[in-house]
């Protein structure tokens, strides 16, 4: 099994892998990896090795190689739906970000507990009724679900997608969901980016 | 100077502390740390060692006290206003998230360049227009600002922001930013939240 902390790091090799193919590069050492993200090089090997990846001794990896590998090992080489729940400011702004679909997610249907959101067109897709949900998520085959509703009622969002078989849960609202086992939930805490940015400011005055 | 991986990973620190101190902890020692977190503990001692913090061999670290320190080491630790560029999606979720003030952070002043914007009260703020921005931003000694455009005006927002005299910017548009060195960014990209979601589904149904 792949230990946690290296699986923690795959989206920063990715992201810092997508950023040398815009600009041409074809391979890259361990060492360049480490420099550019803040760790060793063994480190960056190490957790290479771990993902079942290896490089080509004094050559380095193949860039497209390594990101065709990561992509598959996390499922986003196919094109993977999406639910949000909650058509508010948050629901509304990831619909218009067209990151999503550059890593692979398709925003593919969004539902609101408020009936006179319904049948509003945001982007390509309509807002439905929380009771379209269940057969929505099945039919389209979605396997993630957004919780963008206020904190009180997340564990009820999260509740029904889970119901209609979603595998994970993404969630904005500031409140610790108790879900089944085998379900995966990443929590979104925006505030912690303030605290990094912070600290960044406090380390580059002392220097 | 602390290492650019080891300052990243406070507030990852931060959030397990919190979250133990609200249920009544009152020390807690590295190798709980580290199994919450995905670290060694060998990690989490040494990342303390060089944030200048120790522990009590055979008792641990005292957890308000660690709160204490890494605030004021962020610079958490006081009242931290910052502005909003952009009063959108984005900036008016970030205008609804109470999260903000218990972490030090609070928002104050919103600024857009719709005039149709400009005056709408947004909770307890005010959009403002982009011409009031300098004169604001100087007199609420504002040293954060985030960015909340659309990509075609993230450069010239953040360069307003850095002109009337912040320290740091937290850019959501997906455009890369050039500004004088000494501006420290942090970069929000919620693609990777789903991409580290996606690798946890995938990975639980390996094991
Ligand atoms: N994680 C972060 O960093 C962060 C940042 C900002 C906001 N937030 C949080 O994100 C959440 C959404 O924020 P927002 O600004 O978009 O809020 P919002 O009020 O604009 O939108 C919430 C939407 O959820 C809908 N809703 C309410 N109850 C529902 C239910 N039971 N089922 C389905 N839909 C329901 C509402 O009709 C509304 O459209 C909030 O919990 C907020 O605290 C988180
Ligand atoms: N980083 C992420 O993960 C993520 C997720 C979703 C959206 N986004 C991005 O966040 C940004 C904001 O998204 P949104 O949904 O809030 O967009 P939005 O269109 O709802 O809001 C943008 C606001 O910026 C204002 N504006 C435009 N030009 C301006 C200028 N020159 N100066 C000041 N204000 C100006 C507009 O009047 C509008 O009110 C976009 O760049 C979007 O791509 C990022």
């Amino acid at each position: 099994a792949i230990p946690r902390p290296t699986a923690a790091r795959v989206s920063l090799y990715l992201r810092e892998l997508e950023v040398r193919l815009d600009r041409g590069q074809i391979t890259v050492r361990s060492r360049e990896l480490g420099d550019s993200l803040g760790f060793t090089d063994a480190q960056i090997r190490k957790d290479l090795r771990l993902l079942g990846l290896s490089g080509h001794p004094g050559v380095g990896y193949g860039i497209r190689d390594l990101l065709g590998r990561l992509r598959r090992l996390c499922g986003t080489d196919h094109e993977c739906p999406v639910a949000i729940v909650g058509a508010g400011n948050i629901g509304r702004a990831l619909l218009s970000y067209g990151r999503f679909e550059t890593e692979g997610f398709r925003i593919a249907a969004v539902f609101d507990a408020d009936e006179a959101k319904v049948g509003e067109r945001l982007g390509r897709s309509t807002v439905r009724s929380m009771s379209e949900l269940r057969d929505r998520v099945q039919r389209l085959g979605i396997r993630i679900g957004i919780v963008a509703t206020p904190p009180e009622s997340a564990q009820e969002a999260a509740e029904r997608l889970v119901e209609a078989g979603v595998d994970g849960i993404l969630n904005f609202a500031p409140r610790r969901l108790e879900l089944p086992t085998g379900i995966s939930v990443t929590e979104v805490d925006l505030s912690m980016s303030l605290v990094n940015l912070s600290l960044q400011i406090a380390l580059s005055r002392m220097n």
